[in-house]
């Protein structure tokens, strides 16, 4: 079985630049074998 | 269940035999001899698992040295697609919840969690008290095994598992299954998503100052805008906006299989995808495409803080029904009365429309249960 979760999150996109800098921030990667309430992910001002 | 009754029966007849003083060589009552057929049954399942361990095993070696995976259908992709794998769901899920003897309960659970490494310290009551290899399957755990992240700016996994992709959606609104091959985002939602429309919306505010013609489109794709209008987009582009993010994760059949809300939330929709049960290994994600498109799922759709958030929990061979705790009337991996897969998806959207079913960080949601 497989969960796939789609949000939206404070991101901020530079005209100037092609890649997007992002407040949210993922705290796994690939691979990564998680708990469920562990944080995936937060974000900042 | 059949062979360990048998291998029972036979001990005891053993037994007997000896008791009586019986030194007979015949078959008859040979504690020893197991079927032919058995011996054959578990050499050839044994012969699959090593061979499968072997196949996994190349596959970590691989992804180590930097090989990203492809898609590579093959014929076991297409013998797959021609299989009852519902009926096979259903058939495991009725086996599975066959109520086991107290005795052979610990037994068993514990065969499992070996085959699939589960901690089985963490699970919430005795091991003889799961009637079922089902009931064990969907344990809870014990008071404080899963602390759930405090941060208040933080965003927690709904499940125990492994994280198979993360990422921000770009223009294309995809998913990447394998390397050179994506899903879309809003075929894994539902066409009717909130998905585009609330991306859209900030959006078409800045284009229906510059465009009026645009006002009308209410139902417009963020990908259809981003085509129509490229200028249009680059201007809002300059502005913080909110991105669109998604992580999948996959949940191996030792995993805790319940699945908790990752924020405070409110789930405004359900939809109910009644597609296939392919399984949702690591190889049936290289050989089948569109696998999690294809597969039965539910979707949860919402709002959140930040805005638009949904959870979509994929069904597969074994694990092939999903129980929603909000809506305990929902029924999914039904029989098929139809011949032709049906692509419309069943909806409910929860009442008071506008504000839903309130969840908080942690709660539980669903349950992934054994067919």
């Amino acid at each position: 079985s497989t969960v796939v979760l789609v949000f939206q999150a404070p991101a901020l996109k530079k005209q100037e630049d092609e890649a997007s800098s992002s407040e949210f921030k993922f705290c796994v990667e690939r691979g990564d074998k998680i708990r469920m309430g562990e944080a995936l992910g937060r974000w900042h001002d | 269940l059949f062979f360990l009754r048998k291998l029972h029966t036979t001990t005891k007849q053993a037994g007997a035999s000896i008791n009586g003083g019986g030194s007979s060589s015949d078959s008859k009552g040979n504690p020893f001899l197991v079927p032919g057929a058995t011996v054959a049954t578990i050499l050839m399942l044994g012969a699959l698992h090593a061979r499968r361990m072997y196949s996994d095993k190349k596959i970590v070696e691989a992804r180590e040295s930097g090989i990203e995976l492809e898609i590579q259908p093959d014929v076991k992709a297409k013998f797959l697609s021609m299989l009852p794998l519902r009926s096979i769901s259903r058939f495991w899920g009725s086996v599975s919840s066959t109520e086991l003897p107290v005795w052979l309960r610990p037994y068993a659970h514990r065969a499992w969690a070996r085959a699939f490494h589960s901690n089985l310290e963490e699970a919430a009551l005795p091991l003889d008290q799961y009637a079922s290899l089902k009931d064990f399957f969907v344990r809870t755990l014990k008071e404080g095994s899963r602390p759930i992240d405090s941060d208040p700016r933080s965003l927690i996994s709904p499940v125990d598992g492994t994280v198979i992709r993360v990422g921000e959606l770009k223009e294309g609104v995809l998913i990447e299954q394998v390397k050179g091959f994506s899903y879309s985002v809003s075929s894994l939602l539902g066409a009717g998503s909130f998905l585009p429309l609330m991306a859209a919306s900030d959006i078409q505010e800045d284009i229906s100052c510059q465009e009026n013609n645009l006002r009308d489109e209410s139902r417009k794709s963020w990908w259809r805008i981003s085509l129509a209008s490229p200028k249009l987009r680059e201007s809002s582009s300059s502005r913080p906006m909110k991105g669109l993010f998604y992580c999948v994760i996959y949940l191996r059949p030792g995993d805790y299989h319940r699945i908790h809300s990752p924020v405070d939330w409110n789930v405004l929709l359900r939809r109910h995808f009644s597609g296939r049960l392919y399984p949702v290994n690591e190889r049936a994600t290289r050989t089948i495409k569109n696998l999690y498109v294809e597969n039965e799922r539910v979707v949860l759709e919402g709002r959140w803080q930040e805005g638009y958030i949904a959870m979509a929990a994929i069904g597969a061979t074994n694990i092939g029904s999903i129980e929603l705790f909000i809506e305990p009337a929902l029924k999914t991996n039904q029989p098929r009365k139809k011949l032709l897969q049906s692509e419309a998806p069943e909806e409910r959207v929860y009442e008071p429309e506008g504000t839903g079913v309130m969840l908080k960080k942690g709660d539980e949601v669903a349950v992934f249960n054994m067919g």
